[in-house]
């Protein structure tokens, strides 16, 4: 799986993410990622795209529940991704990254590891594998 | 506001042993999309237009499991998934079920503004594609040795285990499988420690 947030300097904030699922899928099967609010979700508050087994993203409803726990909890991104990475999801399945509509980036996962990069206008810049 | 950009290529159980070519590789790679994410939004694209961009040359590179280096089905095809949204508006665009379209992302962005539907699958989605004019390519274009012996890896494997084929095929939708464990098999399908880390 690949996937982007990015939030430009009008505020806007948009996910995208793109797959070709995991090896030996079954002809037929549908992962997280087109599935708005599973693998992939943006609204008013944050972009979230999601990576890993799909099944357990789309049980866990992983990008719309960052959002629902900032909205209906106040929490700021790195708490609710921390609570869907750490409490919500399987341990071992799942990877995200999120930007807020504040411009606060997140990036988190369960499994060993997560191909992942950030940068923001501040000169923030990390790539990571571990 | 400042702009803000993340981008991933994958997660999984991915082994510290990996060859430092690889390594290094894998984080060349992800710097240049992340560059190229980073130059648009200095040049004040849009959050959309910076999205589908850097999604598209992840996508682009075999490195990763989308697009070109996607991973083969049970029967060896390919098929590819991706899905788009806009954060203020929420509105969406996906697609699933690609077997010719070099870059997915682009097609679900175009189901996004082009229909009034959210998700298009399969032959609808490559009618779709027809229609719109997207590139297309064969599947040798997707096809890499990566992916290949992954997919033989994978089927050697599950072979080789001692539980009924109805309990192996999907450990994870199979509570009553055999493999005990999730280091078993690893997100990528392979042996988990006693091979190489060959992708997502």
């Amino acid at each position: 799986t690949v996937g982007c947030v990015v939030i430009d300097k009008l505020g806007h904030c948009v996910a995208a993410t793109s797959t070709g699922g995991r090896t030996n899928k079954m002809v037929g099967r549908i992962g997280d990622t087109p599935l708005v609010g599973a693998g992939n979700y943006a609204n008013h508050l944050c972009a979230v795209s999601a990576t890993g087994i799909g099944e357990y993203i789309i049980r866990g409803m992983v990008g719309h529940n960052v959002a629902a726990i900032m909205e209906y909890k106040g929490a700021s991104l790195a708490e609710a991704v921390t609570e869907v990475i750490d409490k919500q999801v399987e341990q071992g399945t799942t990877g995200l990254v999120a930007v807020s509509s504040s411009g606060e980036l997140a990036m988190a996962f369960n499994t060993t590891g997560m191909y992942r990069a950030a940068a923001d206008e501040s000169g923030y810049y990390e790539v990571g594998i571990w | 506001m400042k702009w803000a950009i993340a981008l991933h290529g994958g997660a999984g159980d991915i082994s510290k042993d990996m060859p430092l070519q690889k390594k290094e590789e894998v984080e060349t790679a992800l710097s240049q999309c992340l560059q190229l994410g980073i130059s648009a939004l200095r040049d004040s694209c849009s959050a959309m237009d910076v999205a589908e961009l850097v999604v598209r040359a992840l996508e682009d590179n075999p490195l990763f499991n989308a697009g070109r280096g996607s991973v083969l089905t049970t029967e060896g095809t390919i098929e590819m998934e991706a899905s788009i949204m806009d954060g203020p508006s929420r509105k969406c665009g996906a697609v699933s079920g690609l077997t010719s379209v070099i870059n997915p992302i682009s097609l679900a962005r175009l189901v996004m503004e082009k229909t009034p539907h959210v998700y298009l699958a399969f032959a609808g989605a490559e009618m779709f594609a027809r229609q719109q004019g997207v590139a297309t390519a064969e599947p040798k274009y997707f096809l890499t040795e990566k992916s290949t012996k992954q997919l033989h890896a994978v089927q050697q494997l599950l072979a080789r285990q001692t539980c009924s084929s109805e309990d192996i095929t999907y450990k994870e939708a199979q509570p009553t499988c055999k493999l005990e464990s999730s280091a078993d098999v690893s997100l990528n399908g392979t042996l988990s420690g006693s091979q190489p880390f060959i992708g997502e």
